[in-house]
């Protein structure tokens, strides 16, 4: 399995609808201090059913929407759609493409779908769990981590350990 | 459960001196086990010792060699079952060029089964990417991406040079 | 004491806005105290708006944004009560090159007043330097010194390229 | 006041007499990850009083002193000299120079010695006292700063603001 398109719309500092096309191999992103690059590994981590504020830098639900700036005013909602080509079934489903789709309104409403159609938070999750795509496992490695994995503190490392097995 | 955690251990044990030794260019390191104690609920401890250094605690090491120990030791897991993707943000940034030559090099050949994207400030990484993806502010707060020929220099130094955070 | 530490902190918050502006080309940053507190007690609450961007969170701003509004304060500090020396370790590492340039074209109008030692990995870093230190292991884990000359390009890069960790 | 000299012997990497001249204006130290950068900073630290091991990176005192490497044996002693350029009497000494030197033994024991009278750890931290040098002031700034300075826990922050008063 591998990612082959995000699509983003008013989440974080993206307010116009953008779309990334990924191929196999090696893509790398680029730019100026604060320009979005983490928050494309953000968009990533939520689209496929991180909700922890806390690994996502926000402390409300609602810093994931577009805030506006001084010549932008904020939108309502937050839209993320990871597509993942699914040739070699490494999710168990019958689809060669799999569509995630997320949502989150300011009213703290939010919608969740699967290739167009309606699910749960759960749905999405559970579909990604044998596939070392969980929240907190190996699959995103930032600078942070670091500590993380070699602190005398073991519970991370150990979860770690556990996702691998 | 035991069982199977304790196989993964040495799985991740036997990568881990494997993909430290390439990244170190020698010298040894190790995870093991606190002794006494029920495996499901021991801490893990890890081990690592730089060519021709004495072993030291983990502490010890300078920040690089803490950020290459930390990057072994997710490699090592992700090998015994490897996630579809892989994101790595700014992983390089404590590393010296020798050092990320030699993760990048690493990076290459895991690149034939996994998908990587790498987020980075560094040349070295950009030129080991197989596309280029630039992020701007060109409207301050508004992020866009532009898609950067790894051939088009001047292209790439605008999207680099636009200025301040 | 209290009178003492509210004129320091008005002092310290002055040169924080100056510092900030120049460093970020624009914005404004701001310190306060948490209200309805002592202020030998109080919370002190930091405030940054990256030019262009709304006042979010410390948290929502990116890697470099941070550590560059941190430069910001320990600056602002410095410059109330400066300090002989100043040692600077790796503070360039989540910098964008652009960024790297703003500060250290503040480190040199500061080095008529302070001694600076910087240590890096990044070559503007070092062009910026009056002079130049490498630090080698020719024998493992034995480090000595060799004075470098900043017109010798070819005895830098030896030093530089002297393999891993 | 300025630093003129530091000399090594025995302190970490450091197992030969070592001697570093500084300018006033900007030193910038460099080599691979690992040489011992980030050891010299540590021995500036800890010749002008830091005693804390969880700032210099160690869990026993004796972690301070060369531990041997595959082709060294261990030293029985780490010594630090410092030679401070005090012209401008920043330190209210009659001297134009000052000379700190610490000493540890892998007894335990310590020396102390100011221009080579014998004196206690107390003497040098209160020599410094009001020069900005405290240890956990602001005048070594290094990567992990950056999340101290800004963190919701406001006691760090607090404790540099009152350094600065
Ligand atoms: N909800 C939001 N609305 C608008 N802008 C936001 C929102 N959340 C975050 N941002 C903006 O996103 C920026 C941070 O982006 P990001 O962390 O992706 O930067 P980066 O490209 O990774 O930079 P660096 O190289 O410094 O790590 C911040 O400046 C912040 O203003
Ligand atoms: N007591 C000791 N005896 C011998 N070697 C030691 C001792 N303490 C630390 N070291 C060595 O010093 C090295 C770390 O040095 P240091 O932290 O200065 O590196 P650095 O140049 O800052 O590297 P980086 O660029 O990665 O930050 C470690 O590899 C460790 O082996
Ligand atoms: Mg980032
Ligand atoms: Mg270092």
């Amino acid at each position: 399995m591998h990612l082959s398109k995000l699509q983003l719309l008013g989440f974080k500092s993206f307010p116009e609808k953008t779309e990334l096309v990924f191929n196999k191999g090696i893509s790398c992103i680029v730019g100026p201090n604060g320009c979005g690059k983490t928050n494309l590994l953000d968009a990533i981590r939520w689209g496929i059913g991180e909700s922890r504020m806390s690994v996502l830098r926000g402390s409300r639900l609602e810093e994931i929407i577009f805030a506006g700036t001084r010549d932008y005013k904020p939108l309502g909602m937050a839209e993320i759609s990871i597509t993942f080509d699914n040739h070699d079934h490494a999710v168990p489903s019958g689809y060669d493409e799999i569509n995630v789709t997320r949502r989150l309104f300011r009213s703290g409403e939010s919608e969740f779908l699967i290739n167009r159609t309606p699910c749960r938070l759960k749905d999405i999750t559970e579909m990604f769990l044998d596939t070392g795509l969980a929240p907190g496992a190996y699959s995103v490695i930032e600078q942070s981590m670091v500590d993380v994995i070699l602190s005398d503190k073991t519970e991370d490392r150990r979860f770690l350990f556990e996702e691998a097995a | 459960a035991k069982k199977l955690f304790i196989e993964t251990l040495d799985a991740v044990r036997t990568n881990f001196k494997l993909v430290f030794q390439e990244l170190f260019e020698g010298g040894d390191a190790d995870i093991l086990l606190e002794e006494e104690v029920d495996p499901l609920e021991a801490n893990i401890i890890v081990k690592a010792r730089p060519r021709g250094k004495k072993i030291l605690s983990i502490q010890q090491l300078s920040g690089g060699e803490r950020a290459l120990t930390a990057i072994s030791l997710l490699f090592s897991l992700y090998l015994v079952k490897p996630s579809p993707f892989c994101i790595l943000d700014e992983v390089d940034a404590p590393l010296d060029d020798a050092n990320i030559g030699r993760f990048l090099k690493m990076i290459k050949r895991f690149s034939d089964n996994t998908q990587f994207i790498t987020i980075t400030h560094n040349k070295l990484t950009m030129e080991a990417a197989d596309i280029l993806y630039g992020v701007t502010m060109k409207q301050p707060g508004v992020s866009q991406i532009v898609s950067v020929n790894l051939n088009r220099r001047g292209e790439l130094e605008d999207v680099l040079g636009e200025g301040s955070a």
